[in-house]
Order: C-alpha cells, then structure tokens, then sequence
C-alpha cells in the first residue's frame, strides 16, 4: 500500500511527539529515512505489532487509538 | 515498567479541583477515590483529600487549552489525560473526552485515572500493553484491576504494603480534610456467585447489591463496576446485614450488627452511626413498602414493621414474618420492593417473587446469578449486559418531606 505524505507526515509528528524519534539539535530538520524506519521499529516493537519498520495499516490504526500524553520510554536514545 | 521518580514521603494529600463534566459529580468522584485505592492497596502509601489550598496531588479537567497547564489537549480521541511526575502532582483529564463508568462507551475516568495516578507516583509507560501504565488505552473492563507489572513498578518505588503503616513522615494536618481510609478491601466478590448480604432499590431507581466490601449496581443492560462500599459511602463498612432507601424521606439506612448508619445520596447524616437499641442486632434484610410507605426489618423468622417519621410501638414486635409475607424463607440475604412493583426475597443463591398480596409466586424460587447478575447460567462469569432479564429500568418517585424520628 502506498502511504500518502499526509499520513507519513502524521506518523512522524507521533513519533516525534511521543519520544520515539529526537529532533537533533544540528543539521537538517528532516529526518533520514533509517531514523524514521528505526523509531517505526521500536514503536511497532513496543506496540506488540509486527515488526517491520514500515509504515503499514495496523500501525496508523495503533498510532489513532486513544492514549496518555506523556511519552514512551521504548526507544533505545531515550533511555540512554 | 520505568521508573521516573518517586514522593520522598508515603503519606500523601490530594484535592479534587475540578473533574470531567460528562460524569455525575459523585459518580467522578467514586473514580477518582477507586483509583487512588487500586494503587494504596498494593504499597504502603495513603492518600488523604483535602478540600481547599495546596496538595501533593491535584486533579483537574480543562479543554484544548489551559492557562494553568502548558501541555494542551487535542480534542475528542487521541490524547485523554496527561500528568506531571513526583514531585510535582498535577493530574489533567481531557474535558472534551466523554467520560464515561460502568459502560463500555466513552472512555472510563477510574482507570485513566488511576494511570495517571501512576505517573504522578513515579511509574512511566510499561512496554506490556495489558498493563495499566500501558501508554493506549486498552478499553473499559468491569472487572479491572493492576497488572503483575503495574504492582511491581510501585512497589519498587515504595515496597510492599504491610498489615502496619509506619508514621514516619511528617504530615501537613492543619488543613479541613476527608480521609481515605486505607483498608484492606478484601476479596472481590464475583456477582456470578449468587449470594448477596445486601440489594437496594436505591435513589434515582438504581439498584445496588452488596457483597463483603463491594457493592455494584444492577441494569437492564448489565452490572456496574464494583466498588468498595466507603468508596460511595465514606465511613461504611463493609459486610452489611441489610440495607433499605426509603424514597419517602431520601434516606437510606445501612446495618450491621448493632449499629445503623444513615446516609441522603452518600453524604452521612450527622450523629450517626447510632446504636440499635429498639430491634435486635444483626439483622437480616430489610425492605421499603410502597403500598404503607414503612421500612421492613427482618432477622429470623420475624419483622418489626417501622415508620420512620412517627414513634413507633415496637412492643408487639417481632411479628412472625409468614403472617405478612407469604412463602417467603426464614433468614432472608436481603430483600427489597423493585421498580416492578414486587417485592423481592433473597436467600443463598436464589430470589422469591412476591405479588401484590404478598405471596410468593408460581415459579419460585429462582437463579439469581442469572435472572439478576446477567450471568449466562448459574457460576459463569457475567455478561455484558446483552442477554435477556427480567431487570427492567424505569425510576421511582419520591414524597414526603423528612422529619426525624430515630430508631435507636
């Protein structure tokens, strides 16, 4: 399935937002490509979901579900 | 589980600013007080509300935007609440949310809540998602309680709970306070069982059925979540004898062994408990009567009739029950007069239905786990709410205004 640049869009600013993927504090403000696929890994890993590294359908639908605002603590630079 | 921080004290205050307006205030309330016990009863902390100035802990609910709060909210889904870890204490719910208890729509505020709690007492997200401090809510569950995980992230904070709390910390006591009285609540009962201490016809139509500390209440479309009996009623025991609203005067009356508790809605009348002195102790049931508009008490095989309004003449009581209420058993569970217009008997697992004569009908006894408690057949676990009953809801009304009489 092809993702759209609104959803893709949507599942950084989730990731961003939820601790899963840092902004860094130099450089370009877009994100590589293998950062976004590692945070989508440890998202999916801590979601129990399939892990992939790919945006599919039951991430964007885990990603809708209602939650907490405070962050996730699954990702590996975070918790260094 | 993850661990953000942690109270340097185990004795900690709390107050209610404001919470989610789709909820009765009580029944927001009775949320908030179950969640701060699911995390009280599994480590040695206890959490004493105070009505006005500062707390450890303060809850409150705003919309998308907040002066007080610099983490807006998002709208409906999405993100419901959000907390600041120890030591700062403030817990937000999503005023847009619909908030809901005892329904699988909306979003349930006990448990949010007591996630929240969980942050504010220094637990992060836990990686397993059946956990409370899972970070997406995983939807309401009647029969909810902590996860292992949860359990273990609390009490690596501040150990396990024993018989004695220690008075080690110092407390802020000059504050007008409730106390949350820290209990052990006991083991929940299963509705499924069919036995009861206590039912209820209660205010508003509500039907409430007691067991040990908990209590529940009872719809056509299913069982409420159960609550421990001084979460809804602050200074109740629990393990009733019996318990009777009168919608004559809007007060209701618990018992236990010697002493009766009045209560309007869930606020105690003052001077109460008072003593039973007039009828015996330990009584079995009791029920209001409509059609006389007195309260029933029942122990053995015997009832005193009461009139909560006059001095009543309690010389020629007990009277034999079967005198009055016909083919009902002796040492009743409970009883009660239902929206139906009947009068229901209870006793071990089973219910006897009574007509406008007072005799028990064709058919009876009955299951009482099944025809009450939604539980597809006797001993199974209870549905939710979709099977055929004989639990219809409409509301009763009341009248008479109250003058006080007591019964002690």
């Amino acid at each position: 399935r092809v993702v759209g640049p609104g959803e893709k869009e949507a599942a950084v600013d989730y990731l961003l937002q939820y601790g899963y993927l840092q902004r860094p504090l130099e450089g370009p403000d877009n994100f590589r490509p293998e950062d976004v696929t590692e945070a989508l890994r440890a998202f999916q890993e801590a979601s129990e979901l399939p892990v992939s590294g790919r945006l599919d359908d039951a991430t964007s639908a885990r990603m809708r579900q209602p939650r907490c605002g405070l962050e996730d603590p699954f990702n590996e630079k975070t918790l260094k | 589980y993850l661990l953000l921080g942690r109270w340097r004290k185990k004795h900690l205050t709390f107050r209610i600013v404001n919470l989610p307006s789709t909820l009765p205030s009580y029944t927001a309330r009775a949320a908030v007080l179950q969640a701060f016990q699911y995390w009280s009863s599994v480590a040695p902390l206890t959490f004493r509300e105070v009505k006005a100035g500062w707390a450890d802990i303060r809850l409150s609910s705003h919309g998308r935007h907040s002066p007080h709060c610099s983490s807006s909210f998002d709208g409906p889904g999405r993100v419901l609440a959000h907390a600041d870890i120890p030591e700062l204490g403030s817990v937000h719910f999503d005023e847009e949310e619909l908030w809901t208890e005892g329904t699988y729509r909306g979003v349930n505020l006990r448990i949010i809540a007591a996630h929240e709690l969980g942050h504010a007492l220094g637990l992060g997200h836990s990686r397993y998602t059946q956990a409370l401090m899972a970070p997406v809510y995983a939807g309401y569950r009647p029969y909810f309680k902590l996860h292992p995980d949860d359990v273990a992230g609390i009490q690596a904070l501040y150990g396990k709970k024993s018989p004695e709390i220690g008075e080690e910390e110092e407390e802020d006591t000059t504050l007008p306070t409730t106390t949350l009285v820290p209990t052990e609540p006991g083991p929940m009962p299963d509705p499924c069982s069919g036995d009861l201490d206590a039912v209820m016809l209660g205010p508003r139509g509500k039907t409430y059925a007691f067991k040990g500390n908990y209590v529940w209440t009872v719809t056509a479309s299913g069982l409420g979540p159960l609550f421990q009996v001084s979460a809804l009623w602050e200074g109740l025991p629990g393990n009733l004898d019996a318990a009777v609203y009168s919608p004559r005067t809007q007060w209701i009356h618990f018992f236990k062994g010697d002493k009766v508790w009045r209560y309007t809605n869930f606020k105690m009348s003052p001077g109460f408990p008072k003593k039973l002195n007039r009828v015996g102790p330990n009584l079995d049931a009791a029920l209001y009567w409509p059609i006389n508009k007195k309260v029933f008490l029942f122990k053995g095989s015997g009832y005193w009739q009461w009139d909560e309004l006059a001095t009543t003449d309690f010389s020629h009581y007990p009277k034999p029950t079967k005198g009055l209420f016909t083919g009902v058993p002796d040492q009743p569970s409970a009883a009660m007069s239902w929206l139906d217009g009947r009068v229901y008997f209870f006793k071990g697992k089973q219910y006897w239905r009574l007509n406008q004569q007072l005799q028990a009908e064709k058919g009876f006894p009955r299951d009482t786990a099944h025809n009450w408690m939604h539980c597809r057949s006797p001993n199974t676990t209870a549905s939710d709410g979709d099977t055929d009953s004989s639990v219809t809801g409409t509301t009763l009304n009341s009248d008479g205004s109250p003058r006080d009489t007591i019964l002690d």
